[in-house]
């Protein structure tokens, strides 16, 4: 279950 | 964070400076489409939910906050102050943009990384600043001659995107797990929509002339 994906760019 | 996403970032901040001094400068913001205006602060509103929750970087919050404190203030600016706002070429700024948010909203809603409000607020917000610039370009369009402001505005809030994508390259080249579509597609089709204004915007720059954008 791949973890929930942070939005790390603007 | 690489150097392309950094450039794209100063890049976009820079746009945003640009416009900034225009409307404070020449208190006018004639040629600016406070349509597009409105649709960028949605953007950032909707894309930054996570700013208090999700804590990435300095930089990251700092940037976010500028850029929700600048895309307001603009708006604010065009539709409140008294010199500002009546430059504002209202007759000429006729996009229908609300369909433009619904019809983001509905592909947010079909096309998402997961089903959850955040999620799909952030995927609406990609989609909608893909197709934000259009009523600023029309705007160009109707107005005939550009000022250098405006055009320099419009060209580095072009750039930003494009150089987004050789950010998007270089990392799924350093990590090829990395995928993301929706950003990735949209900015290639964001970028794309200026490809004819950038083609001008040469053009004047290579003669040395004014920018004009053919009716």
């Amino acid at each position: 279950e791949d973890e929930d994906e942070v939005h790390d760019e603007l | 964070m690489n150097i392309f996403r950094f450039l794209g970032d100063m890049t976009h901040l820079i746009s945003i400076l640009i416009l900034l001094l225009k409307i404070y400068a020449t208190k006018s913001c004639s040629g600016i489409s406070l349509k597009t205006q409105e649709l960028y602060a949605l953007v950032f509103l909707t894309r930054y939910l996570d700013l208090f929750t999700d804590f990435i970087s300095v930089y990251n919050t700092v940037m976010k906050l500028v850029f929700i404190a600048s895309s307001l203030a603009i708006v604010w600016c065009m539709r409140n102050h008294p010199l500002v706002r009546r430059s504002y070429d209202k007759q000429l700024d006729t996009f229908r943009h609300y369909f433009l948010l619904l019809a983001s909203f509905l592909l947010a809603l079909l096309l998402h990384e997961k089903f959850a409000f955040q999620e799909v607020l952030w995927a609406f917000s990609i989609y909608l600043e893909a197709v934000a610039i259009l009523p600023q370009l029309v705007l160009l369009q109707r107005s005939g001659n550009v000022d250098n402001l405006t055009g320099q505005y419009v060209f580095f809030l072009g750039a930003y995107r494009a150089l987004y994508i050789f950010n998007w390259i270089y990392r799924y080249f350093i990590d090829p797990h990395f995928t993301r579509w929706i950003a990735c597609v949209s900015g290639l089709v964001q970028t794309a929509l200026y490809a004819d204004f950038f083609y001008y915007y040469f053009i004047s720059w290579k003669n040395n002339a004014k920018l004009q954008l053919p009716a």
